[in-house]
């Protein structure tokens, strides 16, 4: 199956990327 | 406001491990199609027996994958590891590539949440299935040390309950829009998750789909894994990353579009979970055998145990007088025999009897140390001289006249030189004195001749002789 690479344009994140969640 | 936790016990669940069934196949795949809410889902299902030499977390691309911030795809990492079934793993960060939460591969710690806590699955040593939140303190654990780790998002099932709202409250950012979390566990979209049945046997989900358009949400995996008698499973990563490969080949339809948006392609991820064929455990044997399909042949006759790690010398056990070793029964000081069941016989002792016993007339030789007992009437070590015994009284007095002897003796020794110095002392005492007087006839001081006197007009006898040689001053 010569896939190539994928998009990565289905993402499915349990928080949101926009802020890391930050250990104090 | 995400604490770590770094000491302690957290909420978790240890399913001990179930002793191996020689099942037909240890490995069972099944394909499905369901329905959930009218809507048709399709996926696999594997289970496999003895986790504990099956089931392998791998890191992408092989060993050392997550400290390079590697990301394979899934069937890469499969072929290289010859995994039967295996599945994504673990979330990673898309831009850095960074593997997240706790990795622990085939034994070796890869990486550590720190404390952080989401839902986690492993194995440890001794097989013991663990699932739900850990402290740093117990993912290092080096009594028990897990042998397999890795993180995911949601605890679905708990001893059999669905567990997602009491996972909501454990994982989720508070401080965080929670809009995030909550679309993460309801929306549809494809889906993976990894956890144990009933019998111990490792459970592999994974259902097509796209996020927002097919799939499934937690809830419809986590009832449709109940239904299965899956105890306690977690959510893994899903949407584009979820993949699923059989033989090292993709079996599934990922929902990522390839550069040409006609196709979709698989995405390169980070950890993998690995089905393989049953490894020996250890993989080494211990050191004392061959692992020959997952199982441990064992080199020479006395190691044992699933792992070679047990010597074994037979029932006896060396009849308790001795150790028992790789090459067999090492016997105590005085035993000999396969079994250290036999004495050494007279004549011989130590170890393995190895020693000649020098014991005479008759003594019995002990079998560990040598030493002779003698029989009544002899002595020495080892019983060569007749014991002389005398009465009493006469061997006092023997003893006494001996003593007296050497007394006496001493005592006329000594009398007889005293006597000897006494003689030698007067005899130098006159002899000195005899010639003192010899001497101080002729010697005390010059002298001077009066001839005698004329009497009667005659020159005594003396006088003449002495006129002759008045020059001879000496004279006797």
């Amino acid at each position: 199956l010569g896939s190539g690479a994928s998009r990565d344009d289905d993402l499915l994140l349990p928080y949101s990327h926009a802020r890391a969640r930050f250990a104090r | 406001d995400c604490t770590r936790v770094r000491a302690g016990s957290r909420e978790h669940e240890s399913w001990p491990p179930t002793p191996a069934t020689p099942s037909p196949r240890g490995l069972a795949v099944r394909a499905f199609v369901s329905h959930f809410s009218d809507r048709a889902v399709a996926g696999h299902l594997t289970r496999a027996a003895e986790p504990l030499r099956t089931f392998s977390v791998l890191e992408p691309g092989g060993s050392g994958g997550c400290a390079s911030r590697r990301r394979a795809t899934v069937e890469e990492t499969a072929r290289a590891a010859g995994c039967s079934v295996a599945q994504n793993g673990g979330f990673f960060r898309m831009d850095t590539g960074e593997c997240l939460g706790n990795v622990v591969s085939d034994g070796r710690p890869v990486s550590s949440a720190g404390g952080l806590q989401n839902a986690q699955f492993g194995i440890r040593r001794d097989g013991t299935l663990v699932t739900g939140y850990l402290s740093e303190e117990e993912v290092l654990d080096t009594k028990n040390p897990f042998v397999q780790l890795l993180s995911g998002v949601v605890w679905l099932i708990r001893n059999g309950s669905v567990y997602i709202n009491e996972s909501q409250a454990a994982e989720c950012d508070e401080t965080q829009e929670t809009g995030s979390f909550s679309k993460f566990v309801n929306v549809m979209s494809a889906r993976t998750a990894v956890g144990h049945d009933r019998k111990g046997q490792l459970v592999f989900f994974h259902a097509d789909g796209q996020t927002e358009q097919r799939g499934i949400n937690l809830w419809e995996m986590a009832e449709f894994l109940l239904k299965q008698d899956v105890v306690n499973a977690i959510n893994l990563d899903g949407g584009g990353s979820a993949t699923f490969v059989l033989n090292g080949t993709l079996a599934s339809y990922p929902s990522d579009h390839c550069q040409d948006n006609m196709w979709r392609c698989p995405r390169r991820v980070s950890t993998v979970v690995c089905l393989h064929e049953p490894r020996c455990q250890p993989p080494d044997c211990s050191g004392h055998g061959t692992c020959v399909e997952g199982r441990c042949q064992c080199t020479g006759h006395f190691w044992q145990g699933a792992a070679c790690n047990k010597l074994d010398c037979g029932p006896s056990n060396c009849s308790q007088h001795g150790l028992c070793t790789e090459t067999g029964c090492r016997c105590e000081a005085g035993w000999t025999g396969s079994n250290c069941s036999e004495a050494c016989s007279n004549g011989s002792f130590g170890e393995d009897c190895a020693m000649r016993c020098q014991c005479q007339n008759g003594a019995a030789c002990d079998p560990v140390g040598g030493t002779c007992t003698c029989p009544p009437g002899f002595t020495g070590h080892t019983c060569e001289q007749v014991k002389q015994c005398f009465r009493p009284s006469e061997a006092t007095l023997r003893t006494g006249e001996l003593s007296l002897l050497t007394g006496t003796t001493w005592l006329a020794l000594t009398l007889a030189l005293v006597f000897l110095l006494l003689i030698s002392t007067v005899v130098n005492v006159s002899l000195l004195l005899g010639s003192r007087a010899e001497r101080s006839r002729h010697l005390d001081g010059a002298y001077v001749y009066h001839p005698l006197q004329e009497m009667n007009g005659e020159l005594l006898a003396g006088e003449k002789e002495q006129q002759g040689d008045a020059h001879n001053p000496f004279k006797d």
